[in-house]
This record gives structure tokens, C-alpha cells and sequence, in this order.
């Protein structure tokens, strides 16, 4: 562990909390995408398959306990919470996200670093990782200003990818062998496409105003 | 650290 991962590891627990703290406390998912959620819960799902064969370390294991538990929960609320629910924007939540899912699903069978279930499941959940923002990012165009809350959610969960790219080069000079390109490429990826947001984002957030 | 899918992170 190095301080760029936990710094990483604690930016994206800090987003699934202000999202989770968003729902929970004012009953309201204005302005967020129940279908970049969705996502997020295959993400995890597809991910942590190895949370009770494989056992790294209690932090490892809890944490993949809070990502499973917040993603799914916040599906639910969005879904079938009724107070929730009738916040939730679905005219303009349209992006075609099962689209991402199938070219995902190929690309990991087709480049893997080892062709096994487990990994073949891994290396899916990175990519789709890469695009999941994408449906929030469609939405966020549309709905045009959005509150602080959901602006701080998006910027905390495309930042915490940055920070996981300093931790790889940061491994890549201290531990020998440590070479993941795929893992590198679809995290360049995910956090290129938080590009444009930032930008408005940065500007805003200087201006003091919301996030437009 | 290292899990025996070789992944130790998030």
C-alpha cells in the first residue's frame, strides 16, 4: 500500500458516501444516473468474485464489503424506493448503457492477462469501469446545472482513478515486475474521459458557483 | 500481499 493508493481508495469511498449521504438524507437522486449505477454494481460484482477465495487483507476485504454494499443499495434506492424514485430523471437517463456491457464483455475475452473465468470477469470489470461514467456524463449534459452534492460525487469518483494512476507508476519504480498495461490503459482511459467535466468543474467551482 | 488472482487492489 502506498499513500497514493489509500489517497485513492479514501476519494472513492468519499464519493459513494456523499452519493449515499445525497439519497439517504434528502431522499433525492436529481441529477444522477441510475444507469451509470447499474453499472457500477456489475463493476463491483465482476471484480470482487475473489472476496471469499482470495483473502489480501482486512482492509481489502472491507472495503470490497462497502463498494458491493453502497453500489447495490444505491441501485435500490434509485429503483425502488418511492421517494427516491420519483426524483429520479428517467426522460433524460437514456444512454444505451447495455450497449457498453456486450463490447466489454469481448474485449476481456479477447485481451486478458490470463484466460481464466475469474480473470477473464477481472479484466471485463475494467473496462466497463473505463465507460460507466458515461451515461452520468450524457445526463449531466442534458440536465445542465446540477447541485453541489452530485458534482462533488462525479468529480471525488473521477478523481480517485487519478490517484490510482500515480500509485501505479509510483509501484512501477519500487516493486520489480510490476507491469499491468491493461489495467494502466483502461484507467488512462476512465480518467481522460473526466477530462471535459474537470475543466467546467475547476471553473465553476473558482467562480464559487455550482457546477453547470 | 499478493491475491492468487495476483490482484491486491481495489
Amino acid at each position: 500500500m502506498n499513500i497514493f493508493r489509500l489517497a485513492g481508495d479514501m476519494t472513492h469511498l468519499a464519493s459513494v458516501l456523499v452519493l449515499l449521504l445525497k439519497i439517504h438524507t434528502i431522499k433525492s437522486c436529481a441529477g444522477v444516473s441510475l444507469r451509470t449505477q447499474e453499472l457500477y454494481a456489475i463493476v463491483f460484482a465482476t471484480r470482487y468474485l475473489d472476496i471469499f477465495t482470495s483473502f489480501v487483507s482486512v482492509y481489502n476485504t472491507f472495503m470490497k464489503l462497502v463498494f458491493l454494499g453502497s453500489s447495490f443499495s444505491i441501485v435500490w434506492y434509485m429503483r425502488y424506493h418511492k421517494a427516491v424514485h420519483r426524483t429520479y430523471d428517467r426522460e433524460q437517463d437514456t444512454f444505451r448503457h447495455w450497449f457498453l456491457v456486450l463490447p466489454c464483455l469481448v474485449l476481456a475475452l479477447l485481451i486478458h492477462e490470463k484466460f481464466t473465468f475469474l480473470e477473464v470477469l477481472w479484466t471485463f470489470s475494467l473496462y466497463l469501469e473505463a465507460v460507466a461514467i458515461l451515461p452520468q456524463l450524457v445526463l449531466l449534459q442534458r440536465t445542465r446545472n446540477i447541485d453541489n452534492l452530485t458534482g462533488q460525487y462525479i468529480f471525488l469518483l473521477g478523481g480517485y482513478r487519478g490517484l490510482y494512476i500515480l500509485n501505479w507508476i509510483y509501484r512501477y519504480f519500487t516493486e520489480p515486475h510490476f507491469v499491468h498495461w491493461i489495467t494502466w490503459i483502461a484507467g488512462l482511459v476512465q480518467t481522460l474521459l473526466y477530462a471535459d467535466f474537470f475543466y467546467y468543474y475547476f471553473l465553476r467551482f473558482i467562480g464559487g458557483r455550482g457546477v453547470e | 500481499e499478493e491475491a492468487e488472482t495476483g490482484h491486491d487492489e481495489l
